[in-house]
C-alpha cells in the first residue's frame, strides 16, 4: 500500500543492506504519487526524503501545480518550520520552507495564468524573480 | 536568478 511504501522507503534511506527495498518503495511511489500525497504517510516524512521525491523528472502527476501542493500539505505539518514560523512572527512562507524542497517547485512549468490565479497569492517569489519568471513565459 | 534552481525551466513528464 502507499502507506506501507512510505514507511519503508523512509526506514530503509540509509540502510545500505536494504537498497532493493528501499528502491522498490521509491518506484512505487513515483508511481502513485497522487495517491502518496493524499495519504498521511506522505506527510511524516522526511525533509530529505519528500526533496528526493518531489524532485523527480519521473513523478506520475497531472501537472506542476500536483507537486505544489504536496510541498504546501507536507510544509504545514513540519514541525521545524512552524517554529521558525511562530518564533519570527512572519507567515512569509518563503522563509519557512525549507529551501531543498523549494527547489522541487519548477515555477517555469506552470501555466501563466495558473501560476497567477493559484501561486502568486502565496507570495514566493521576489519581484526580481517573478519578473524573471515573465521573461522565460514570453520565450525571450 | 539563473543560479535559482526553481527557476530552471526543466523538464517533467506530466501524465
Amino acid at each position: 500500500s502507499v502507506r506501507t511504501a512510505c514507511e519503508i522507503y523512509e526506514a530503509t534511506r540509509y540502510v545500505t543492506g536494504a537498497k532493493e527495498f528501499n528502491t522498490a518503495a521509491f518506484e512505487f511511489i513515483l508511481r502513485n504519487a497522487m495517491k502518496v500525497f493524499q495519504d498521511n504517510s506522505f506527510v511524516k516524512l522526511s525533509t530529505a526524503a519528500v526533496a528526493e521525491i518531489l524532485s523527480r523528472d519521473d513523478i506520475s502527476v497531472h501537472s506542476e501545480v500536483d507537486i505544489f501542493d504536496a510541498m504546501l500539505r507536507w510544509h504545514h505539518t513540519d514541525e521545524d518550520a512552524y517554529l521558525i514560523g511562530t518564533s519570527t512572527k512572519t507567515r512569509n512562507l518563503r522563509k519557512c520552507i525549507k529551501e531543498s524542497v523549494l527547489n522541487c517547485i519548477r515555477f517555469p512549468n506552470f501555466e501563466p495564468f495558473v501560476y497567477c490565479g493559484l501561486i502568486q497569492r502565496w507570495r514566493i517569489l521576489s519581484k526580481d524573480e517573478e519578473d524573471y519568471l515573465y521573461s522565460i513565459w514570453a520565450g525571450t | 536568478l539563473k543560479s535559482r534552481p526553481f527557476l530552471k525551466n526543466s523538464p517533467r513528464t506530466y501524465i
